[in-house]
C-alpha cells in the first residue's frame, strides 16, 4: 500500500461541486472547463461511492477557482513555473476547494506531442484527490504523484489510487433497478382463478424517469406564448415496459397491431381528415397535396414499431422522425395517424430519388436544415432557400467528409453540433462555418460511442442520443448518458 | 576578509542550497526556518543541520523515484524543474497530521 491517506475523509459521499462565482480561468471557455472539471471528478466517482453534483454556489463542498500568484492562502502560485495547482483535504470552510494557477497554458484536450501546455484534465483528477483527503503517492504512475505525468487518453484511475480512494469511501456498488427510487416491479397478476372476489391486483409499473415529476397536467410549448404553455388533460400517462417484463402473449399485441391501418393509404387520399390541434398562427409546414400520380405501395416503408431512425429533430415545437423515405410527426396529441408519409411531401425541395436523409435540425432562425449525403438542404418552412443546396464544405466541413451523422442545436450552451463517426464539430451560427479547434473524439460525450443515429433536444430540455433501436438520456452537466443500457426507441417515442 | 570570501562562497552554495532549501520546505522536506537557524549554528549543530539537509535531500530523491544521493545532482536538479502539484509531499507544515 503506498497511497496515503491524510485523515480527514468527507462524512458524507453525495458531494457537491461548483466554478467558483469570483476567481474562473481567464484563458478557457468555462463551459468546456465545467465539462473537463466534471470528468476529472467523475475518475473518483467510477471508482468510489462517492458521487458529484454541480451546484451553482460558492458554499459547495469543492470549490474550484483560477488564481495567480499570492491568492489568499499559504500556497502562492509562481507564474508560468513548476507549481500548477493545489487543492485541500476534506472539511468546511476551503476544506476540499482546489485552485489552479491561472498564470499556466491549460489545454481542454488532450494535445498533441509537440504542442505545450499542461491538461487541464490530468491536473484537475490529481487535485480532486487530495479534495477526497488523499495526499501524494511516490508510486510512479499513480495519479497521486507529485509531479505532472500528462495523461493517456483512455485513461484509467490506477491502482494505487483505486486502492486509496477505495479505503476510504469503499468500492462503486452496481446500481441495481432495485436501488431507483422510482422503481415498481411489476406485479404479475395470480395465475391461479380465484373463487372469492378479489380486488383486483393493480399493476404498479415503473414509472418512467421522464415522467417522474409529471404534474397531473401534460403541458406542452405554446408557439404562441412560450410563458404559457398548453395544458391539456393528461392522457393515461406512459409507462414503458421494463426490460425484464415478460414479452406480452400473441394475443395481447394483435390488438395494436389492427389499429394500424391495414396498408399504406393511398397518396392521393384526401388529407388525413383527423381533428388536427390548431395552430393559429404557427407557420407549421403544411403538407402539399400529394401527386396524382399513385405511387406503388413500397417495399421501404418503416415499421413504426420496429425500426431505427435516420433522424430526429423538433420542428417548431412538435417532433419529426426520419426513417427511409418516410417520416412521422408527433404532436401534442401524440402521433399524428396516417403516417409515416413521404418526406417529399412537406419538403418537396428535397432530390427526387431521396432514399434517405442524414440529419435534421431546426435552426436558431427557424429554417430548417437538411443533410443529405454531402449536401446541405435548408428550407423555410417547406420552401427550399434560393442557392441551396450547398456543399458541406461551405461549412468548413472537411472536403473529405462523407455524411453528417446528426445534428443539433445543444440546450446546454444553445450551440450547434455536427457528429459524423467518431467525430463532432462546433458549428458557429452566425459566421456559418464550423469552429477552427474542431472536430473534436466523440468520447467526450460519455456513454453514446461512435456513429451514432441522431440527436436532438426535447421539450422537456433533455439531450436525447439514438442508435440503432434504442436512445440513451443524457445528463448535459455530467456530459454522460443517464444509464448506461439503451432504452426501447419504439417504445418511449412512438408509444408502441 | 575570510567572512567575505566565506559568504561569497556560501553565497554560491547558498544560491543552489537557498533554492534547494525553498523547494523542500515548500514540499515539505525541511521544516520552514530551519536553514537560518543552520547558517548560525557552529560546531556540532552545524553538523546536525547538515545531517536535516541531506536527509531532506534523499527523502525527495526517493519520493522523486531519481537515485538517492544525498548530492544536489543533475537529477535532482532536474526533478526541482519539473512541473507539480503545489501540495507538499508530507504535512510537515500541519503538524505532521498523517
Amino acid at each position: 500500500k503506498r497511497f496515503a491517506k491524510q485523515g480527514e475523509m468527507w462524512k458524507h459521499t453525495n458531494l457537491t461541486w461548483s466554478m467558483s462565482s469570483r476567481l474562473i480561468p481567464s484563458q478557457l471557455n468555462l463551459h468546456e472547463t465545467r465539462h473537463v472539471l466534471a470528468r476529472a471528478l467523475d475518475v473518483w466517482e467510477q471508482a468510489s461511492r462517492l458521487t458529484f453534483t454541480e451546484v451553482n454556489s460558492d458554499e459547495a463542498d469543492i470549490v474550484v477557482s483560477f488564481a495567480r500568484r499570492n491568492h489568499g492562502d499559504a500556497y502562492p502560485f509562481d507564474g508560468r513555473g513548476s507549481i500548477l495547482a493545489h487543492a485541500f483535504f476534506p472539511g468546511s470552510g476551503r476544506g476540499g476547494d482546489a485552485h489552479f494557477d491561472d498564470d499556466e497554458l491549460w489545454l481542454l484536450q488532450p494535445k498533441n506531442d509537440d504542442e505545450e501546455g499542461t491538461s487541464l484534465f490530468a491536473v484537475a483528477a490529481h487535485e480532486f484527490g487530495h479534495s477526497l483527503g488523499l495526499s501524494h503517492s511516490s508510486v510512479k504512475g499513480a495519479l497521486m504523484f507529485p509531479w505532472y505525468q500528462g495523461i493517456q487518453p483512455n485513461f484509467v484511475l490506477p491502482e494505487d489510487d483505486r486502492h486509496g480512494i477505495q479505503d476510504m469511501y469503499g468500492p462503486k456498488v452496481k446500481k441495481k433497478w432495485a436501488d431507483n427510487p422510482n422503481y415498481r416491479p411489476i406485479q404479475t397478476p395470480p395465475t391461479t382463478t380465484t373463487t372469492t372476489t378479489t380486488t383486483t391486483t393493480t399493476r404498479r409499473p415503473y414509472i418512467h424517469y421522464h415522467d417522474r415529476h409529471h404534474t397531473n397536467h401534460r403541458h406542452d410549448y405554446n408557439p404562441r406564448n412560450p410563458e404559457k404553455p398548453n395544458y391539456y388533460p393528461t392522457p393515461p400517462t406512459y409507462y414503458p415496459i421494463p426490460p425484464h417484463h415478460p414479452r406480452p402473449t400473441p394475443e395481447t399485441t394483435t390488438r395494436s397491431v389492427t389499429n394500424r391501418p391495414a396498408r399504406y393509404p393511398n397518396v392521393g387520399h384526401e388529407y388525413p381528415s383527423h381533428p388536427r390541434p390548431n395552430y393559429p398562427n404557427h407557420n407549421v409546414p403544411k403538407a402539399k397535396p400529394s401527386p396524382t400520380v399513385r405511387p406503388t405501395p413500397s417495399s421501404d416503408i418503416p415499421d413504426t414499431c420496429n425500426t431505427s431512425y435516420d433522424a430526429v429533430a423538433l420542428i417548431r415545437g412538435e417532433l419529426f422522425i426520419f426513417k427511409n423515405r418516410y417520416h412521422w410527426r408527433i404532436g401534442s396529441q401524440g402521433r399524428y395517424p396516417q403516417y409515416p408519409i413521404e418526406i417529399s411531401r412537406m419538403w418537396s425541395g428535397l432530390p427526387k430519388d431521396l432514399t434517405h436523409v442524414d440529419a435534421v435540425y431546426e435552426r436558431p432562425d427557424k429554417k430548417i436544415a437538411f443533410f443529405v449525403g454531402r449536401k446541405l438542404y435548408l428550407f423555410d418552412s417547406q420552401y427550399l432557400v434560393r442557392g441551396y443546396p450547398k456543399p458541406l464544405t461551405h461549412l468548413g466541413l472537411p472536403e473529405s467528409l462523407e455524411k453528417i451523422d446528426a445534428a443539433m442545436v445543444w440546450g446546454h450552451n444553445d450551440k450547434t453540433y455536427f457528429y459524423s463517426g467518431t467525430m463532432y464539430w462546433k458549428f458557429d451560427e452566425e459566421e456559418g462555418r464550423v469552429e477552427l479547434d474542431y472536430p473534436r473524439d466523440m468520447s467526450m460525450w460519455k456513454g453514446v460511442g461512435y456513429n451514432i443515429d441522431s440527436v436532438f433536444q426535447w421539450r422537456d430540455g433533455k439531450t436525447y442520443f439514438f442508435k440503432g433501436k434504442g436512445f440513451w438520456k443524457f445528463n448535459d452537466l455530467h456530459m454522460r448518458v443517464e444509464h448506461e443500457r439503451q432504452l426501447p426507441s419504439a417504445t418511449f417515442w412512438m408509444k408502441c | 576578509a575570510p567572512a567575505r570570501t566565506r559568504t561569497a562562497r556560501n553565497t554560491k552554495h547558498n544560491i543552489n542550497e537557498k533554492t534547494v532549501k525553498n523547494y523542500l520546505e515548500t514540499f515539505g522536506y525541511l521544516e520552514k526556518g530551519q536553514l537560518e537557524v543552520g547558517n548560525l549554528l557552529m560546531g556540532d549543530m552545524a553538523q546536525s543541520y547538515e545531517d536535516d539537509f541531506r536527509i531532506a535531500i534523499k527523502t525527495l530523491q526517493q519520493f522523486g523515484g531519481i537515485p538517492v544521493t544525498g548530492e544536489i545532482d543533475a537529477a535532482t536538479k532536474q526533478l526541482m524543474r519539473q512541473r507539480r502539484c503545489g501540495r507538499p509531499d508530507r504535512e510537515l507544515h500541519e503538524g505532521g497530521r498523517h
